[in-house]
């Protein structure tokens, strides 16, 4: 409950009129970034914590097996810039989807990478068709985006359990070897 | 493949003029254009300054680029074409193979400062749609709420500002009904924005912002925000789909804008672990 009290008091705060309509002065607005942005890290530790109980097939802490590994979580808060420093610099990663909703979803993922060739699995195992496709200059060029990613991987999650996660196998392979091997998008014109 | 959405794109104007979603078709076009904000003293009200706290144009709205440069990317899980309108609006229109939505995904400034007046970006959905002078937004954040232009229900309205005064707040969706052909047009936006529906067939969103001078409304200053020492540059999404408000088809428009709000509103987390034994041990 501590690891949550930060963002809390940030959606307090941010009840204020100011900051619901965006009419608040600059540097208010760079403090209101300032609070929400510690709040969500504090609430990374509950996250990550609730996400190794939940893989490792634990509900509670009674039943927690110290020897059961402890898997770091990672998000990615600019992942609306194409950019996030995990996928970018590991070759073989796992993406972990969490579906707070009480109905199974699907859903597209789009993952910043720096290109070459991936192969994504499922928790069986059984690849999954992917595509790659260039990230856009006007994305690329934005200001303070801090970058090497140069593409965006995409894949389709099925069947993502109500209240529950669905992992994939992110591996990047140096030869193409199967019909679901991602690689550019060919077709790509100019106009 | 698993949804039956597309669009067509203009090859001479770089425009989008037809959508279909869940195999129902109609034309549509979308465009950017922006208004030059008014610049007074704030002495009296007819000399306001456009500013954060008011939305007061200046002048007839105008296109916001002659000519679009856009490229199609055609894949098995995403479509979409890339557009440039000018040197600070561009957008990817994006479908992808399981949703029935057609995603607008625009990046928009720095906004230019060097001129007298700022520039207040907006994007317009336009259709043949029938609808009365009529839309319907969900200003409160609860329910879809009826909106006439130049009307309010409980006192007669004399419309002094024509633009602003018939934009409401959307927070997270605004709808046009074509009665005649039971149809709805809804968008679907990520932010909390001001729109309208100044003509017939019309959605109009405000996306993005720069405002010169204050409004002497309180905040005393300028709205003219920076990141990394330039104009503020933003990112975000509209998501568009329409469909028949009677029962020919199993998806009504309401229900689907219902699923989309849901996934977008209470959209899943994605995490990332390093991988640190085999594929096969982790399985």
């Amino acid at each position: 409950r501590i690891d949550l009290n930060a963002l809390r008091e940030a959606m307090g705060v941010m009840q204020h009129h100011d900051a619901v309509t965006g009419t608040e002065k600059q540097h208010v607005a760079n403090d209101y970034a300032r609070l929400l942005q510690r709040g969500i890290e504090e609430c990374e530790i509950i996250s990550n914590a609730a996400l190794n109980k939940l893989t490792n097939g634990t509900t509670n802490s009674s039943s927690h097996n110290p020897e059961e590994s402890v898997q770091p979580f990672y998000h990615c808060p600019l992942a609306n810039i194409s950019q996030c420093a995990s996928t970018e610099n590991l070759d073989n990663f796992v993406v972990t989807i969490y579906n707070p909703l009480s109905r199974s979803i699907d859903k597209v993922i789009n993952i910043p990478v720096v290109g070459g060739s991936y192969n994504v699995t499922d928790s069986k195992g059984v690849a999954v068709l992917t595509q790659l496709v260039p990230i856009a200059d006007f994305v690329i060029n934005i200001p303070g985006r801090s970058s090497n990613a140069t593409y965006d991987l995409y894949f389709v999650a099925t069947a993502i359990p109500a209240l529950g996660f669905k992992s994939y196998i992110v591996s990047k392979t140096k030869s193409k070897n199967n019909d679901y091997n991602s690689e550019e998008t060919s077709n790509r014109i100019s106009i | 493949k698993d949804t039956d959405t597309s669009f067509q794109i203009n090859s001479l104007t770089g425009l989008i003029t037809e959508v279909r979603v869940d195999g129902v078709s109609m034309p549509l076009t979308q465009n950017f254009f922006y208004y030059e904000g008014y610049v007074g003293d704030n002495r009296v009200f007819s000399n306001r300054s456009s500013g954060a706290y008011v939305f007061r144009p200046y002048g007839p709205i105008k296109p916001a680029s002659n000519g679009v440069r856009f490229t199609p990317i055609i894949g098995e899980i995403i479509a979409e074409a890339r557009q440039t309108f000018n040197e600070y609006i561009s957008q990817s229109i994006r479908i992808n193979r399981i949703e029935n939505y057609i995603e607008f995904d625009w990046v928009i400034g720095p906004l230019p400062t060097n001129e007298l007046r700022g520039r207040e970006i907006v994007t317009r959905y336009s259709t043949n749609f029938q609808s009365n002078s009529t839309f319907y937004t969900d200003s409160n954040g609860k329910e879809m709420l009826k909106r006439r232009i130049n009307f309010r229900p409980t006192w007669k309205l004399n419309v002094s500002e024509p633009v602003s005064g018939n934009y409401y707040p959307v927070t997270s969706k605004i709808t046009i009904r074509d009665e005649q052909q039971h149809l709805e047009l809804a968008v679907l936006n990520d932010r909390a924005q001001g729109g309208s529906s100044l003509n017939d067939g019309e959605i109009e969103l405000m996306i993005h912002r720069n405002c010169l001078h204050d409004d002497a409304f309180g905040v005393g200053e300028a709205l003219n925000e920076t990141a990394f020492g330039k104009g503020l540059v933003i990112r975000g999404s509209h998501y568009l789909t329409f469909g028949y408000t009677d029962n020919r088809k199993a998806q009504t428009p309401a229900f689907i804008e219902k699923d989309i709000a849901q996934k977008k509103l209470l959209d899943s987390w994605t995490f990332i672990s390093p991988l640190q034994t085999t594929p096969k041990e982790y399985q």
